[in-house]
Parts: structure tokens; C-alpha cells; sequence
């Protein structure tokens, strides 16, 4: 700018015009880009690569192996349904939650992975151990009992989750899922987020369509 | 930080993005098609100097060279808009020989501006 006798950009008071700067700035931008990838000028390519040979390059790159997981794993029939807690009883350490999925979300399909995903709000440098429990209703029983239970170490304030097991997935897919939530103390328990609007616990399950989706032709 | 907006004379980042098609460089560059060089200007007065900013970056090194060479002109005082946050640019692209390379070139593209 010197030479120019305009305005440094960066000095004080300047005003910059972006227009009448853009050629000086494009050949700042190719130079930084090139001294960074150490070349002194652009690669002129001796024999232009087609789209195709690109592609197949990049397919290579990634390799066979996650080529064939892809061709395994169609995400198009598989979709993720959410269903937010409803709190339930609750005594000083332990709170029930039910989570409930529609017979045309979940119902009748292949249930992937569950996911609870819930809020705590600890003071600094604390810690927590909670356990969640899965609730089932056995034959000839009306009580719901937990038949499984999983352990879980709390050391940051913010958003957890847990993959939950067979029991879950078996649940969800019949349509209701119930949870127990178990802290050591009272005091605990309060940290964990039930309520509100943008802190409520939720659950995700990954489903893959069922048969019942697909139409068979005989 | 702040994006400048018209008239905005404040310490901000100003957007400016290369197309690598507009300059020629789509045939060797696979990916990104472009690469957004960003860059700060505007007033630093003294009461918002000391915003925090770093200085170890590319457009630090210009301005200081800048500042160098104009030091004679400068007038007034306070601090310079520099980079306070910048992310890399990942690039996919054919080398002489046509091999495909990736390069991640830190410090590239500036997030954000501000005082130092």
C-alpha cells in the first residue's frame, strides 16, 4: 500500500474498500496456500484425472473393508425414535421414569440401541454414582421388577448418557420402556435433572424397519 | 468477535472467500472449492484494547510487518484487531505426479477478531 499511498488495512482509522483490494487479496491467498504446502507454483497436471478414476481413487482411500460395512449397514432403513421421560413415583433417592413409543414408531420393529440420555448439574470438583435399573413386569406379577441395573460414575456437570441392554431394546420395541433411577443420598439425587423443558431425560432408540414395513412380492 | 457489518468501523472480521474456480485452481484443488480468508480490521480504541488476541498467526505476522513499515505514519495509539481464534484448512488435491494428497494447513481460516 505504500507504493499505492492508500491506507494500511490494519492501522488505525483505516477504512478498507474489499472491492478495489480483492486482486491483492486472491494473490495473498495463493501465495500463503502454496508456501504452506511448500510449493512454489501450482501443479500443472500432465494428464488430466477423469471424475470416475477420481472416485474410484477415493474409494480406494477408504478401503474395502468400510465399502462393504456400508453396503451392510443401509442407514436408509433405519431411523432413531426419541420419547421424553414421564416421571413417575419417586422417594428420596429413587425416581421412577416410563418412556413411551407408539405401536407405528417402534412397535413390531428391530430395535438397535437404546439410549437414555439424562442432565446432572454437580457442584465443582464432585463426584456421583447412580445406578439405572430396568423395570419389567414378570408372569403373573403385577409389580414391575428391575432385571437389570447399570452402574454409572458421575464427575462432570452436563449431559450423560448410557446404552442400555437386550431388556431395554425388548421393551422399547413393545412399546414401553421403565426406568429406575437411583442415587446414593437425597442430596444426590437432587443434582440429577428430571424436570423442565430443556433438561428432561430422553431416550433414543435406533430402529430398523421391521418386516412388517416391507412390502413382499410372492 | 464480531463479523463486520456495512459501516461497522470497530475492530471485526471481515469474510472474504476464495473460490478455487474463480482463480483457476479447481483442477488441481479436489476439495474444498474454496477457502474462506477471512481476515481483522477496523478501530481498536483504548477502551476495548486488550481484548484478548493471540499473536503467533500469519495475519499477526503481516500486520507487524505492516506496522513496521508504516510505523512513521501511524498516528493515534491502542491496540491492533487481530485473529483471536482461527480453524485449519483440510485439503484434498492432486500433487505433479496426480497422486491425491490430504493436508490439514493450521491457523488458516480466522473465526474471530479482536484487540491485542
Amino acid at each position: 500500500n505504500l507504493q499505492t499511498g492508500s491506507s494500511c488495512p490494519a492501522c488505525w482509522g483505516a477504512t478498507f474498500d474489499l472491492e478495489s483490494q480483492r486482486e491483492l487479496l486472491l494473490d495473498l491467498a495463493k501465495k500463503s496456500i502454496l508456501e504452506k504446502l511448500h510449493l512454489s507454483q501450482r501443479p500443472t497436471l500432465s494428464q488430466p484425472v477423469s471424475r470416475a478414476a477420481l472416485k474410484t481413487a477415493l474409494q480406494r482411500l477408504r478401503g474395502p473393508h468400510r465399502q462393504k460395512t456400508l453396503l451392510e449397514h443401509d442407514p436408509t432403513q433405519e431411523y432413531e425414535v426419541i420419547s421424553f421421560a414421564e416421571t413417575g413415583l419417586s422417594s428420596i433417592n429413587q425416581t421412577r421414569l416410563d418412556f413411551h413409543f407408539s405401536d407405528r414408531a417402534a412397535g413390531g420393529t428391530d430395535v438397535r440401541q437404546v439410549r437414555l440420555m439424562f442432565f446432572v448439574q454437580l457442584p465443582s470438583n464432585a463426584t456421583q454414582t447412580l445406578n439405572v435399573r430396568v423395570l419389567v413386569l414378570r408372569p403373573y406379577d403385577t409389580n414391575l421388577t428391575w432385571t437389570s441395573q447399570y452402574p454409572l460414575q458421575v464427575d462432570a456437570s452436563g449431559w450423560h448418557q448410557l446404552v442400555l441392554g437386550p431388556e431395554a431394546r425388548a421393551a422399547c420395541s413393545q412399546g414401553h420402556l421403565s426406568l429406575e433411577l437411583v442415587t446414593e443420598s437425597q442430596a444426590a439425587h437432587g443434582s440429577v435433572i428430571l424436570g423442565g423443558f430443556s433438561h428432561r431425560p430422553f431416550v433414543a432408540a435406533r430402529v430398523r424397519a421391521g418386516d412388517k414395513h416391507r412390502v413382499h412380492r410372492r | 468477535g464480531i463479523d463486520c457489518q456495512e459501516g461497522s468501523r470497530m475492530c471485526c472480521r471481515q469474510e472474504f472467500f476464495v473460490d478455487f474456480r474463480e482463480i483457476g485452481w479447481h483442477d488441481w484443488i479436489i476439495q474444498p472449492e474454496g477457502y474462506a480468508m477471512n481476515f481483522c480490521t477496523g478501530q481498536c480504541p483504548l477502551h476495548v484494547a486488550g481484548m484478548p488476541g493471540i499473536s503467533a498467526s500469519f495475519h499477526t505476522a503481516v500486520l507487524n510487518l505492516l506496522k513496521a513499515n508504516t510505523a512513521v505514519g501511524a498516528s493515534g495509539g491502542g491496540s491492533c484487531c487481530v485473529p483471536t481464534a482461527r480453524r485449519p484448512l483440510s485439503l484434498l488435491y492432486y500433487d505433479r505426479d496426480s497422486n491425491i494428497v490430504k493436508t490439514d494447513i493450521p491457523d488458516m481460516a480466522v473465526e474471530a477478531c479482536g484487540c491485542s
